[in-house]
């Protein structure tokens, strides 16, 4: 998932694909986000990379962490809900 | 792009500056990058601003560092510049500015430039969620925009015109100025009962619930029911809170929340801005009787009062909530997490705030309790159960269905 294996930059990453509503915000509090698959997170940093416009590879890259790290507005991204309404419709 | 989950209903919004920022000398530079930012939006909608010096607004504009009143911390320089809420009551519209960035309001300045990120804000307070649309100001990352030369992206326009209908460019609409509210004749109320008097057992609110020992304590006001797995003790009725509680100090009137401490068995009792600790019926030796402040806890100092505390069935930890915000308790420390916190409640989905107890109950469910209703919490889907919320007396003062009346008219 992250391409120099570094623990506190995975650490970092779900906790801002959490707060931006990447990943449920229920992780954040009951630490789910950690116990997911790897084959899930990908998932999760491709539609990041999506929406930030970067490519998307699914691993936490230098332009991924870099885009993380940009300042922004606070406001989550995905609404609750929104990501997997837009996917059942697709189906 | 991304419509919110609201809009406004009206169309003349008022807003107000809480305070402006510190790092910025000129408190007029301030106000004119942001009025200016509304004035963008005002041309794309039929939208009309007007700035209030006092009282209530419905977007209200503050600069904050760190914990600054919401659930949603700062995090200092860089990273979150600002947020805003989606229009509704209460936050709804209002717009924060991380005090702790560099604001700028000049184009030759070197630090973030108010204007835009004002602009980007206001979109959220209208009820505009975030854009992948590069260009668009809705665009979630910071990207400093020329003042006079400032126009909306098409992905912009097109989103707010879907909230607030379009705008002709060369018609200037006219909004009419607000009105006052018409004058409605107010609602009789029921004679308020004696302050004095014990609340009815199957038609009342709850101040406060716990599991404590093994036994099941409400509250209310001066008053508490105690329940085991039969049923209520003490003939249904309530007991004053002294007489059960006896080293309780005689000007505690009231208990915003409880719970028993795990490590030891003490049991909390938060009142007001003050806390008191128990042992069994007795306030702990040496503990004193004017209680301590909720700011040991590492609660900031304007927080009043603590609505509910409860153990949260799925990790065992204990959690804090005041109004819309919540707190998870490092017990070892008996301090509240320093870092990301507080939270925003509404991660605890369908969970009403401001909350009035909430507790875990002997199935290890957590129960929410708010008016004349409670709520059941999904742990695994993180959102109350579905055919919630239900009335609580029948639950949890054993009250038959639809008793209440009855019990009302009766007395």
């Amino acid at each position: 998932i992250i391409s120099n294996g570094n623990a506190s930059v995975f650490h970092e990453g779900l906790q801002f694909l959490i707060r931006y509503g990447y990943l449920p915000s229920s992780d954040m509090e009951s630490g789910r986000a950690e116990l997911r698959t790897a084959e899930e997170l990908g998932t999760i940093i491709r539609d990041f990379q999506q929406f930030a416009g970067l490519n998307k590879t699914g691993y936490l890259d230098e332009a991924t962490i870099a885009q993380m790290k940009a300042p922004r507005c606070g406001v989550q991204d995905i609404r609750p809900g929104y990501r997997y309404s837009r996917r059942r419709r697709r189906r | 792009y991304i419509l919110g989950p609201s809009k406004w209903k009206k169309r003349h919004l008022t807003y107000r500056f809480e305070t402006y920022s510190n790092v910025m000398s000129d408190y007029l530079r301030t106000r004119d990058a942001i009025t200016q930012a509304l004035k963008h939006w005002e041309k794309v909608t039929t939208l009309r601003f007007t700035e209030q010096l006092s009282g209530e607004a419905d977007i209200k504009i503050k600069f904050g560092k760190n914990y600054h009143g919401d659930g949603y911390p700062f995090d200092g320089r860089g990273g979150i510049l600002a947020h805003a809420f989606f229009p509704g009551d209460d936050n709804g519209g209002d717009t924060h500015f991380d005090d702790d960035e560099r604001w700028v309001t000049e184009e030759h300045q070197s630090g973030t430039d108010l204007f835009s990120v004002a602009v980007h804000e206001f979109g959220h307070a209208l009820g505009l969620a975030h854009s992948d649309v590069r260009n668009a100001i809705m665009f979630p990352w910071y990207k400093k925009y020329n003042r006079p030369n400032f126009g909306f992206h098409s992905d912009d326009i097109e989103a707010i015109s879907k909230l607030y209908g379009k705008v002709h460019p060369d018609v200037i609409p006219t909004v009419a100025p607000p009105t006052s509210p018409p004058v409605t004749q107010a609602p009789t109320t029921p004679k308020p009962r004696d302050k004095n008097s014990p609340p009815l057992t199957c038609d009342t609110t709850y101040d406060a619930i716990a599991l404590i020992r093994g036994e099941i304590f409400i509250f209310k006001g001066k008053w508490n029911w105690r329940r085991d797995q039969k049923g209520l003790l003490d003939g249904n009725t309530p007991l004053s809170l002294h007489r059960l509680w006896y080293g309780m100090p005689d000007h505690v009137e009231y208990i915003d929340a409880v719970y028993e401490r795990k490590s030891d068995h003490r049991i909390i009792f938060f009142s007001g801005n003050r806390y008191y600790v128990f042992n069994a019926n007795q306030l702990v030796h040496g503990f004193p009787e004017e209680g301590r402040p909720i700011t040991d806890y590492g609660l900031p100092n304007d927080i009043e009062k603590i609505d509910a505390v409860f153990t949260w069935s799925y990790n065992s930890r204990t959690y804090l909530i005041t109004g819309n915000m919540y707190w998870k308790l490092d017990e070892k420390e008996q301090r509240v997490v320093p870092f990301d916190y507080p939270r925003d409640m509404g991660i605890w989905q369908g969970v009403p705030t401001p909350v009035d107890a909430a507790f875990q109950f002997w199935d290890g469910v957590t129960y929410f309790f708010k008016g004349d209703q409670y709520w059941q919490f999904n742990d695994e889907l993180m959102k109350v159960e579905d055919q919630f919320p239900q009335p609580s007396a029948e639950k949890w003062m054993g009250c038959p269905l639809n008793s209440t009346r009855s019990e009302t008219e009766s007395n």
